[in-house]
């Protein structure tokens, strides 16, 4: 009761993470996390696209209830003044905070992050955020670009920076804030990356040589996919260096050497991330908040790399759906830490393997749905009622199940933090 | 005790691929694929779907997708079309 809670969301993360078995991404303070915590293997999103995944989480009601399928309409004029996870955590008593990208921006969160309802102060956004798409990746030719695949010196960025360094910035000063208050908080962060462009500090290409990178395990669109399955990935074909390869839409298939490219670019993002992670949680410990603040970790959806002859989300595919989904509860998924251990010490993926395997592993098939009602349940505040059908009047209610019961943790066990990958 | 499953759900505007395929508008989409992700099976039904009623027509199929998980983990063989599916379309009815 009274915890803190720290939500952590990623743009566009499929699973690929030592801690779901990944042989490639070098992703070490998300293992350690996972090492802590209770991991979902087959977590699902409710559509694979950013606004409608987050705002059906968010709400926790289906996309057929929220009615956004698109990018261009607010719930609550458009189907239903229905209460949102961090709106139900402000009723009771927190004070809730965002910072970076956790609704879409624009009219699906009301130009607004869906503040006030939603957020006890104004959300943040990374200054840098609006460069996103801007020419900053640099060509053979010296000349700058808006690129999908794009190593950057950090140091020749507007700014100097990027979004995600300074929403961990941004994180970490509200954290040191918060230690020194009494007020129990929900702090959503949500990062930016690998959502494309994949621009990242260039010095993580290092940690993947290209002549380490394969192709997806089935490169080529399969013969029995229906038409309207298919996602022709319109969104990269606009990026400069891939509009120059002329790729015939839709079926036309990218040269191998871009696949693997991108694949490679797509792996240094995430551990690019993994950083941002690592800086965050290193700091819930240094500000001696470790011990009462559970931490969710997840994506609003995943982004296939090549499967199917497909890239991007936009589809039902597993690896566009699917997403990693974990919950660190102090005392349930560890035991209680001695005060001032480190629960989270940062570990730098040029140097640590990573790939410690989960303290509890779930492989019930589960729904983002549930996050609202299990984060209730797991903070000790009053669960939502399950939603009638239709649901479309209902302020509060949640269309999943808490996933509580499934926290299959043996009483104690120590952090299974390690070299062994996960199964 | 129900099969636990994951409902996820893509508009499209249409049967074939368009540049808007991706990120249909709200009032260009004319199909929603809906569909049903168990522990060893996926399950996709493409139906009609009317915008302005926000309603969905399963009588109105326009392709359907069935992989069996253990067999075809990465879903490239859709075996829907030889196949009975009447147990799957009741169930994610």
């Amino acid at each position: 009761d009274g915890m803190n809670v720290l939500f952590i969301i990623v743009d566009d993360l499929r699973p690929v993470l030592g801690c779901y078995g990944d042989k490639v991404v070098k992703s070490p303070n998300i293992d350690q996390l996972a090492s802590r915590s209770m991991v979902f293997s087959n977590a699902f999103a409710q559509q694979a696209v950013c606004a409608p995944s987050r705002v059906s989480f968010l709400t926790g009601r289906r996309p057929d209830t929220t009615r956004l399928y698109d990018f261009y309409s607010y719930w609550r004029a458009h189907a239903g003044n229905y209460s949102t996870l961090p709106q139900f955590f402000k009723e009771n008593g927190y004070l809730t905070l965002s910072v970076g990208k956790v609704f879409h921006p624009g009219v699906s969160s009301n130009y607004s992050d869906d503040y006030p309802y939603s957020w006890s102060i104004p959300p943040f956004h990374p200054s840098a955020e609006k460069h996103e798409n801007d020419k900053t990746c640099r060509g053979k030719d010296g000349k700058l670009y808006a690129n999908l695949v794009c190593p950057v010196n950090v140091t020749e960025m507007p700014g100097g920076t990027l979004p995600d360094i300074q929403s961990t910035e941004e994180a970490i000063h509200l954290l040191n804030i918060m230690k020194t208050s009494r007020q129990k908080f929900f702090l959503a962060v949500g990062y930016h990356k690998p959502h494309i462009p994949l621009r990242y500090p260039q010095e993580f290409l290092k940690l993947y040589p290209l002549e380490n990178i394969t192709l997806a395990p089935d490169p080529w669109v399969p013969k029995k996919l229906p038409s309207v399955a298919y996602n022709p990935w319109t969104d990269i074909r606009q990026r400069d260096d891939v509009e120059a390869l002329n790729v015939s839409f839709p079926y036309g298939a990218l040269p191998e050497d871009f696949q693997r490219r991108i694949r490679q670019s797509y792996y240094a993002a995430v551990s690019y991330l993994d950083v941002q992670v690592g800086q965050l949680l290193n700091a819930l410990d240094d500000a001696g908040l470790s011990n009462n603040t559970i931490v969710v970790f997840t994506a609003d959806h995943g982004w296939s790399l090549g499967e199917h002859g497909e890239w991007a989300k936009y589809s039902n595919f597993d690896v566009a759906t699917r997403v990693p989904l974990m919950f660190y509860v102090p005392g349930v998924t560890t035991s209680p830490g001695s005060p001032g251990a480190r629960v989270f010490p940062y570990l730098d993926p040029f140097s640590h393997p990573g790939g410690s395997a989960p303290q509890g592993q779930s492989k019930e098939v589960v729904e983002l749905l549930s996050l609202f009602p299990t984060l209730a349940e797991l903070a000790g505040l009053q669960v939502p009622p399950a939603c009638p059908q239709p649901s479309l009047g209902v302020v509060l209610c949640t269309e999943g199940p808490s996933l509580v019961h499934l926290f299959n943790i043996s009483e104690g066990r120590e952090g299974s933090g390690g070299p062994a990958r996960c199964s | 005790h129900e099969e636990p499953a994951a409902f996820s759900q893509y508009p499209r505007p249409a049967d074939t691929p368009q540049w808007n395929s991706d990120k249909p508008r709200l009032k260009d989409i004319r199909i929603m694929g809906y569909s049903m992700r168990a522990s060893d099976y996926r399950f996709t039904l493409w139906v009609q779907f009317d915008p302005s009623s926000f309603t969905a027509n399963f009588s109105n199929v326009h392709a359907g997708e069935l992989y069996m998980m253990d067999s075809d983990p990465n879903q490239d063989y859709n075996i829907y079309n030889s196949t009975s599916h009447g147990w799957f379309y009741q169930k994610i009815l």
